[in-house]
């Protein structure tokens, strides 16, 4: 790896950064996705957080430009140069172009070049890495194409921004240790005796990681919250998500920052008002809305909030019935019901689960409705629920939308 | 297959302007062209030895494909 000439850094831990204009050939939410992922690699790695903000005086701006855009190094039309960036400073440092006449993607293809994988480059450079001359490194100069959804720094990339920021506050003492990347990790808790494998180089004390992801078909799998969000089904767990959608077969496999680096991990529940295009998110007593894909300003604000009684500090589950615009929220062994037209709690309520839901197991981890019946997730269990007459059909396990 | 001559003037004028891009080269008006190649020819060797490619000093067709790549505006190497 290299840095720039004195190396010049970010003297914050807290680095803001902004989208000037986007690329008409992605969807505006897919541009801020790729960009967050991208910023999300980075402060993986580092103490540094990325704090999205609107207005122009961001520390690090992103623009989409061709050819000649108001600085020195005009773009070259399709192919060539993609984009640039320029080292941590003021006004223009820090900031990131786009060559507008190329064809930006989601995803990797043979016709179009992959946004997450160069801003995540052009990214290492507006925190003051050059280019590294070590082939399969991010920082590498030329663009190579490949699969994007579980991408990891190279441990190149990892030295070198370390080399400047350090590594991220929660870790141990000592550097993060990145395996080759076709090599899985094993999960060491910090300070337990470690048994040295073959492939392991000898290090005092391995950094304790989060939870590995649970796999698909696991017959012990739970869930933190489960909510369609624009047509896909999103099942949380810690910081996982696994992501159903109707356009392709197989699971993707995410992680909550690589959609929302602000949003901490372990949610109670989730639910999406769809007529809204609006998902909101809870975790012990405070709650997110996210429109489309975009946190919304004002958020976390506290459920009491929404009508519930100051003893209640968390909720376990919720659901949104689109028919009645009715939202259910699941507590223990009671639930409210919340009129999504009038934003208030019905009267009446709480009442209890077994009264109106018999034969369902509770606390409820998780609910989902989908094609006009209710799903609860109770452990490793999920029951089926007509929603008209809330009569339970069947139980299946809870990954049973997992193809397993 | 030998180059055709406009062709050879084309990747020449390319790879000058990829050094002057990437490489920090500055074609200073020599009155000997033949100093003006040698500059150019170490600004190869050093895009070749970044790359890993092998360090000859001439354009050949591998040294080309390379600079041919789509890539980052930023330059490699800085004076």
């Amino acid at each position: 790896y290299s840095t720039f000439p004195r190396s010049p850094k970010w003297e914050k831990e807290d680095v803001t950064y902004g989208i000037l204009n986007y690329t008409p050939d992605m969807p505006q939410a897919d541009v801020e996705e790729a960009i967050a992922r991208a910023f999300q690699l980075w402060s993986s790695v580092t103490p540094l957080r990325f704090i999205r903000v609107y207005d122009h005086k961001a520390d690090i701006m992103i623009s989409f430009a061709a050819g000649v855009h108001g600085d020195f190094y005009p773009f070259d039309g399709p192919g060539g140069t993609l984009a640039h960036a320029y080292a941590p400073g003021s006004q223009i440092g820090g900031d990131a172009h786009f060559d507008e006449d190329e064809n930006w993607t989601k995803f990797t293809t043979s016709s179009g070049y992959n946004l997450f994988l160069v801003a995540a480059h052009e990214l290492g450079h507006s925190l003051g890495l050059s280019h590294s001359n070590v082939f399969g490194a991010l920082m590498y100069p030329t663009y190579v194409a490949m699969d994007t959804r579980d991408y990891q720094l190279h441990q190149d990339d990892i030295d070198g921004i370390q080399a400047l920021y350090g590594p991220p506050r929660e870790s141990s003492a000592f550097p993060t240790k990145a395996f080759p990347q076709q090599e899985p990790t094993e999960m060491i808790p910090a300070g337990a005796p470690t048994e040295m494998s073959p492939r392991e180089e000898p290090t005092e004390m391995t950094p304790s990681k989060p939870p590995q992801r649970p796999d698909d078909c696991d017959p012990h799998l739970t869930f933190d919250a489960i909510t369609t969000l624009r047509g896909e089904t999103l099942f949380f767990k810690d910081s996982y998500i696994w992501r159903k959608s109707p356009y392709f077969s197989e699971i993707e496999h995410d992680t909550i920052s690589s959609f929302w680096p602000s949003l901490i991990a372990g949610f109670d529940a989730a639910y999406e008002v769809d007529n809204e295009d609006r998902v909101l998110f809870f975790k012990d007593d405070q709650y997110w809305a996210v429109s489309g894909y975009s946190i919304e300003s004002g958020f976390p604000k506290p459920i009491q909030n929404l009508g519930f009684p100051t003893k209640v500090r968390k909720i376990d589950a919720a659901v949104h019935d689109q028919n009645t615009k009715r939202t259910y929220f699941f507590v223990g062994s009671n639930y409210w019901s919340f009129n999504e037209k009038t934003k208030s709690m019905e009267r009446h309520y709480p009442r209890k689960i077994a009264a109106d839901f018999q034969g369902i197991g509770y606390p409820i981890d998780a609910a989902l409705q989908k094609n006009g019946y209710f799903y609860f997730f109770h452990g490793s269990n999920q029951y089926e629920v007509d929603i008209k007459k809330k009569k339970l059909i069947r139980i299946m396990k809870s990954n049973s939308w997992f193809n397993c | 297959l030998p180059v055709a001559p406009e062709k050879e003037k084309e990747d020449m004028q390319f790879a000058k302007k990829y050094l002057e891009n990437f490489y920090d080269f500055k074609e200073e008006k020599a009155l000997f062209k033949a100093k003006d190649l040698d500059k150019m020819s170490d600004k190869i060797r050093e895009m070749q030895s970044f790359f890993g490619l092998e360090v000859t000093g001439e354009l050949n067709h591998q040294t080309l494909d390379m600079m041919k790549q789509p890539r980052c505006g930023i330059p490699d190497v800085r004076s």
